[in-house]
């Protein structure tokens, strides 16, 4: 009778957390979006990251929308383990990530390329000029891309051309691309 | 990009 939306749905499931310890209810759809800020909680983290990772468990299925704010604190997600972590959101259509908190860049986006295909739109924070050598290029189908470079002192600018991976990505995004945010970059397409 | 309705472009320069 209470239940009328996602809020509800947390009440309930912290509701059973707390009348049953050893026996929590959390329905899956409570996973559809999850957003992890400086603000989330180690413990907040680390619940996320052991439903989704427990044996036989179905949560990871149910994540569409996925942001991770995070400062470096925290799960090892936020540092190491990304591409695990895709494998485990293998339906996901939206992914908001700050990149230098994450293992080595390429790994990221070849497992983005191979097992993220439903993703619609990606934000990255902070990607690195140096590190385009990654399979960013092969990603197709986005229809919303946002991409904030890692710039100031020490930095390279970023040469968006045919041939650097955002290039090759933007052109494949050519039939399906709505929405374009780029920042800090030299256009050369 | 002829679907793009949506274009943010900050320090771009050609």
């Amino acid at each position: 009778l209470f239940v009328q939306g996602s809020r509800s749905l947390l009440a309930l499931a912290l509701t059973c957390r707390t009348l049953r310890r050893r026996d929590i209810i959390i329905p899956d759809v409570l996973f559809a979006r999850v957003t992890l800020s400086r603000r989330s909680s180690r413990a907040q983290v680390a619940s996320f990251e052991a439903s989704i990772e427990a044996e036989g468990s179905t949560a990871g299925n149910a994540v569409l929308y996925f942001k991770n704010s995070c400062g470096t604190w925290g799960s090892r997600w936020i540092g190491l383990g990304w591409s695990h972590a895709l494998q485990r959101m293998p339906n996901l259509r939206s992914l908001d990530v700050r990149l230098p908190y994450m293992e080595s860049t390429p790994h990221f986006f070849r497992q983005l390329v191979i097992g993220a295909t439903n993703l619609q739109s990606l934000t990255l924070a902070n990607y690195e000029p140096a590190c385009d050598d990654s399979p960013l290029g092969d990603l197709g189908g986005l229809r919303r891309l946002s991409i904030d470079f890692l710039g100031g002192p020490g930095h390279s600018e970023y040469f968006l051309t045919r041939d650097s991976a955002l290039g090759r990505a933007l052109l494949n995004f050519r039939d399906t691309l709505k929405e374009l945010s780029l920042d800090s970059i030299r256009w050369n397409l | 990009w002829p679907h793009v309705t949506k274009l943010h472009l900050k320090n771009v320069s050609i």
